[in-house]
């Protein structure tokens, strides 16, 4: 029963695309379903990606208000730090891989795509909410999926989310909280928090039977792995980016502040004080959310060390 | 643990033969198959078989003896002894040198050639290492890494041997202190927690009041 | 249960886990490498 999931009920998808239930409530598809396959491949593709951005769509289908992802393959696309577009060669590849998987007998369509943000959260920057929302004028139903590889070592789980986007000019009922995200200097001008344009939708995952079986024997080599790894160590040049990351802002602050000590002889302005104390604040904000994970790795490694290393013979 | 599960059957095999047998010969010819067995590394549920003992002042003691020896000795008491033992087969030599190789592993974790090499009476390097990997660790007893340079073989896990009865305290005082070091872990961890709270609590409080007195200053200056 | 007994004295055997002068070594390094994070981020919010 736990891979009925896995079927593919063609006549009932055809139907539901033809109904469009998603165009009469923005809020329509709540939920995401994500297979184990579909989920390792997304996160070792983001691992590998390094501090690269990278992107790939996903395939599956849909189940009522649930969007469920059955696969994903990455896009051959270059990424920055800051930004992965698909060019013209990636939508060449996706035409291509969307028929070859039909000659395949693969039926589940593209349901969306993922990308990664490495060090700064999940969430969708101003350029990813313009692509969503396209994809959603033309693919729906349509997807979007955000995986921060780093946060997702040093946390211990993988930090993932899934976004859809609202309509031109729709104005959602209750005015999301915005999470406050450390944004990185390289990122600030595209950033801009655009919480308003979109929600967040539940994630859940499934595995098939087989899945269950091949990682239960894994499951030594995991433990093995998850007690021997260390986030002091897997990240070190994230820590070491988001540290020169700070800096850049300090210098930024401090620049700023001469300025306004200079210019204060002028205007007195209270709004910028405000504006350079609310910037130092997110500094201050920033360094100690760095130096929080770093004492949390340092803190099971302590703990490690204690009941693995202290007990003899 | 994957070398238990493998074993399990074959133990339970011949301790089901062994229960059955009458013969001292029969009896004689199981331990020689057991000794032999490329996959039996465990001799003790096999040795508690009641009916073993029935060997004992016969001329298949020396046999009994021997299955003493691979569930807890090792080459180095065959050859002290090998006078009052019946010869080893090629398989039983082989498995000999095996079970020497997790007694060594059971004392130290850096395992030098050179002991090695003398405790297996094996001549070469070469032929040490061919040993160490084909018959230890694709068998599954003992994963490692061999390292040339420092002449050594170092061991990340090796299969349990049976346990002597006196070894049995030295085991549960270990794991009574490591059952104590976690104990000691979580209270300090439930401690740090409280303190934490107790901490943050403050700084609330002291939050609250630098901000009472922030606004009264400003009450006053306006 | 001597199959219980032998998989017990294999896995207390692997204690301690690690015990080199080298663990040691890079084990301090990372803990001060932390405390001077600790001490750079408390000038930070000063």
């Amino acid at each position: 029963s736990s891979d009925g999931i896995y079927y593919y009920d063609e006549a009932a998808q055809t139907k539901f695309q033809h109904e469009k239930p998603w165009a009469h409530d923005p809020n329509y598809f709540r939920r995401v379903r994500i297979s184990a396959l579909a989920l390792l491949k997304m996160v070792v593709h983001a691992r590998s990606g390094g501090t690269i951005e990278v992107m790939g769509l996903m395939q599956g289908k849909t189940d009522g208000d649930t969007i469920v992802v059955m696969d994903a393959f990455a896009l051959p696309v270059e990424g920055t730090e800051t930004r992965v577009n698909a060019q013209a060669d990636a939508y060449e590849y996706m035409v291509d891989y969307s028929q070859a998987n039909k000659q395949a007998g693969r039926l589940e369509n593209v349901v969306g795509w993922y990308h990664s943000h490495p060090g700064y959260g999940c969430w969708l920057s101003g350029i990813d909410v313009s692509t969503q929302m396209l994809n959603q004028k033309y693919q729906e139903p349509f997807l979007a999926v955000v995986i921060d590889p780093t946060r997702t070592v040093s946390a211990g789980k993988v930090e993932i989310g899934a976004f859809r986007t609202y309509p031109e000019g729709y104005k959602p009922p209750d005015e999301p909280v915005s999470e406050y995200q450390t944004i990185p200097l390289n990122k600030i001008e595209d950033f801009g928090v655009h919480c308003k344009q979109y929600y967040s939708l539940d994630i859940t995952y499934f595995k098939s039977s087989l899945d269950s079986h091949l990682l239960d024997l894994l499951w030594n080599k995991y433990w093995v792995n998850t007690l021997s790894s260390s986030p002091l160590l897997g990240n070190r040049d994230y820590v070491a980016g988001q540290i020169s990351d700070l800096a850049e802002k300090l210098e930024q602050a401090e620049n700023q502040m001469a300025h306004t000590r200079f210019g204060s002889f002028l205007a007195p302005s209270s709004r910028k004080k405000e504006q350079e104390e609310s910037q130092l604040a997110k500094i201050t904000r920033d360094s100690a959310k760095i130096t929080v994970e770093q004492v949390h790795g340092l803190m099971s490694q302590v703990i490690k060390d204690f009941l693995f290393n202290s007990v003899r013979q | 643990m994957d070398i238990e599960r493998k074993q399990a059957e074959i133990v339970d095999h011949f301790v089901k033969q062994a229960a059955v047998l009458d013969a001292e010969a029969s009896l004689a010819n199981l331990i020689a198959e057991a000794t032999s067995h490329p996959s039996l590394f465990a001799f003790s549920e096999i040795l508690s078989v009641p009916n073993l003992t029935k060997l004992e002042g016969t001329q298949f003691a020396s046999h009994l003896e021997l299955l003493r020896l691979f569930a807890y000795g090792a080459c180095s008491d065959y050859k002290s002894n090998s006078d009052r033992l019946p010869a080893l087969s090629a398989d039983q030599v082989r498995k000999l040198k095996q079970l020497t190789v997790l007694m060594l592993a059971e004392g130290n974790k850096v395992l030098p050639y050179d002991q090695l090499m003398q405790e297996l009476d094996v001549s070469n390097v070469r032929e040490l290492e061919d040993f160490l990997i084909n018959d230890c660790m694709y068998a599954g007893i003992v994963r490692g890494k061999l390292d040339q340079l420092r002449r050594c073989f170092e061991v990340q896990f090796a299969a349990g041997r049976d346990l002597r009865p006196e070894q049995l305290n030295n085991m549960i005082q270990t794991l009574e202190n490591w059952l104590g070091t976690s104990d000691n872990l979580l209270h300090t961890i439930q401690d740090k927690i409280k303190w934490a709270d107790a901490m943050s609590e403050e700084n609330k409080k002291h939050r609250k009041e630098i901000e009472e007195k922030v606004e009264d200053a400003k009450q006053s200056f306006k | 249960d001597h199959s219980l007994l032998r998989q017990v004295s294999s896995l207390l055997r692997r204690l301690p886990a690690m015990e080199s002068e080298k663990f040691q070594d890079d084990f301090l390094m990372e803990y001060n490498d932390t405390l001077l994070m600790t001490y750079l981020a408390m000038f930070t919010n000063c």
